[in-house]
């Protein structure tokens, strides 16, 4: 059993380093507490931004949180693979830059996997392979494709 | 194993037929605030078996039904698609469930009834499930990082 | 003390509505639970965006609640003077047109009353009287007044 | 009364002195993630004295000093100016909370010396506190419309 969580932490862990440094300049990964007994202690998610120290995951900032939690969500599929990823706005925090980065990386990462993103911003929603537009009519939800030409215009 | 298609008649904001048609890549989902991006999302979830009203944001059942449909049923139905890696054979698999107006719920498997017990197992044997990790609600992502260590590897130990 | 909070309750009512018709194309307002015994129930918030049925603010979407939340702060002042108002990216889930309208009335409330609002979106900042730009520079946060021009070079 | 002035020393992410000058109106601020903006709420609530080191995004108080600084003391001074409005005759009022590296504190009203009951009473008598609705921190703007309305009652109760 410790084994088996070893070999997987480690997989996990390998791929959370890889898809972190793919986002952003800098590393993170993960430690944890008691490596001889890893049942009696918890694992730390630690990131380094730029220049700055490594901070445990909970005392970044708002976007810092965002992008360390997208990086280590996708890093399960290390050991555990999901046939899909649903995430609802979770670029809300990003600056322009992150979101830029974060939109490029989904774009590379769905060639694999498939994944439905809701985003209120063009940067993001223009990487990727098909936009749905959502809108209301007559006090009712429909929803149509469009083309990235079409995204200024819908505003 | 993907998301080809949704299927929504008469849930939350959606009145009458819409239907949504996804790629196996990169699907962005955009527009103004109130325009039904999240009820996609709770559709979703709704088809899944989602048990929790909290968790589709409202308080109680009856409120998923379309305002102006209300003697009406609401149903979702989730198209996915098989390339293979899926436990059945066909090319595809579609889940329903639907919630009448008296309150009654019914759960289909390829336009067959069955029980909503049948439909999770089913989802579970492909890793599918309504509150799983890959599906992160509109204000949840900061909350992974917050998590505390002992959670964190409780998290991973479920997991592997 | 029942007359005094139906005073004030009233007040603060009569002020949400306001704010929130300024801010929505919609209508918002406050019910008492027990009009007779109002410490015997709850306070709701409705709000009615454009031509949808009015709803509870708890069942709202996520831009839809961060617009009544701030109408409900502000209109608070009406029984309770606060000196000056903190906001932290209270418009990340406001789309393009939402964002714009409240950087309008966030302007004129500024002609009364001191806002510090942090914000990610350019459309936002530059209705501001004044803009700080926070930077880091060798691993350290600096501040300095930025002017509108400087906003896209900044980036 | 409005904030005119902070500055900052050696406080989270604020190395060494920053000061931060502030108009009567709509201030925004700006700047990258993790440039340090959510800080400088953080030094506004530290120097009115809040306690809570989990508010302040930390878990132990001494994490509120810089990192290369630990050595030093972090401070923070906000500048209240008086236009009429406030219960002191001076033209502005200086809150100042000093954290020294040995785990000390100690708070100061322009300059002199004091207790952070003292600065408490005299913030809370202008109508002012660490923790105020009129602060909304990251990411909670949406929880005051989701308050259920029995504590939303409770709110103005408490506030009238
Ligand atoms: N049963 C229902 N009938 C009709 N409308 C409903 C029903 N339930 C919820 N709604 C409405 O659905 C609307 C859309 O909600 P949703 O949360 O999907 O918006 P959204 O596109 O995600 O917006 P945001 O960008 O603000 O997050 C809300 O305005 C809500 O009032
Ligand atoms: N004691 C400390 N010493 C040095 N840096 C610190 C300290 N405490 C916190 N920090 C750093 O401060 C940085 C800025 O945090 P802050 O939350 O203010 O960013 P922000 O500008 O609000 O970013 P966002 O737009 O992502 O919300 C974080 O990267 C964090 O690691
Ligand atoms: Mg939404
Ligand atoms: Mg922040």
């Amino acid at each position: 059993k410790s084994q088996t969580f070893m070999k997987a932490f480690e997989m996990i862990d390998r791929s959370f380093r890889e898809i972190f440094s793919k986002l952003v300049d800098g590393a993170a990964w993960l430690e944890l507490e008691n490596p001889n007994d890893p049942f009696n202690g918890g694992v730390f998610m630690l990131a380094k931004f730029g220049d700055k120290k490594e901070r445990e995951a909970a005392s970044l900032s708002g976007g810092e949180k965002a992008i360390a939690s997208v990086a280590f969500l996708l890093a399960l599929q290390a050991a555990y693979k999901s046939h899909f990823y649903i995430f609802d706005e979770i670029d809300a925090n990003l600056d322009a830059e992150r979101s830029r980065r974060l939109g490029e990386f989904l774009n590379s990462w769905g060639k694999e996997n498939q994944i439905i993103l809701v985003s209120l911003k063009d940067t993001l929603i223009s990487k990727a392979d098909r936009i749905i537009g959502v809108y209301e009519r007559e006090g009712s939800s429909r929803a149509i494709e469009l083309r990235v030409e079409e995204l200024e215009r819908g505003k | 194993v993907y998301i080809s298609r949704i299927e929504i008649r008469n849930f939350k904001s959606f009145e009458g037929a819409v239907n949504v048609e996804l790629v196996k890549g990169f699907n962005a989902v955009t527009g103004r605030n109130g325009s039904g991006k999240s009820n996609i999302i709770d559709a979703i979830r709704f088809a899944f078996g989602e048990n929790s009203v909290k968790a589709l944001r409202e308080n109680r059942m009856q409120a998923l039904i379309n305002d102006r449909g209300r003697g009406r049923s609401a149903r979702v139905s989730v198209y996915l698609a098989n390339e293979g890696d899926a436990p059945f054979k066909e090319q595809q698999l579609v889940i329903t469930r639907e919630l009448l107006s008296n309150g009654e719920q019914r759960y289909y498997i390829n336009g067959r009834r069955t029980s909503r017990n049948n439909v999770v197992d089913l989802l579970y044997s492909m890793g599918i499930s309504s509150d799983g990790l890959n599906i992160v609600p509109q204000g949840a992502i900061g909350r992974i990082a917050e998590m505390n260590p002992s959670d964190r590897r409780e998290l991973l130990e479920d997991l592997i």
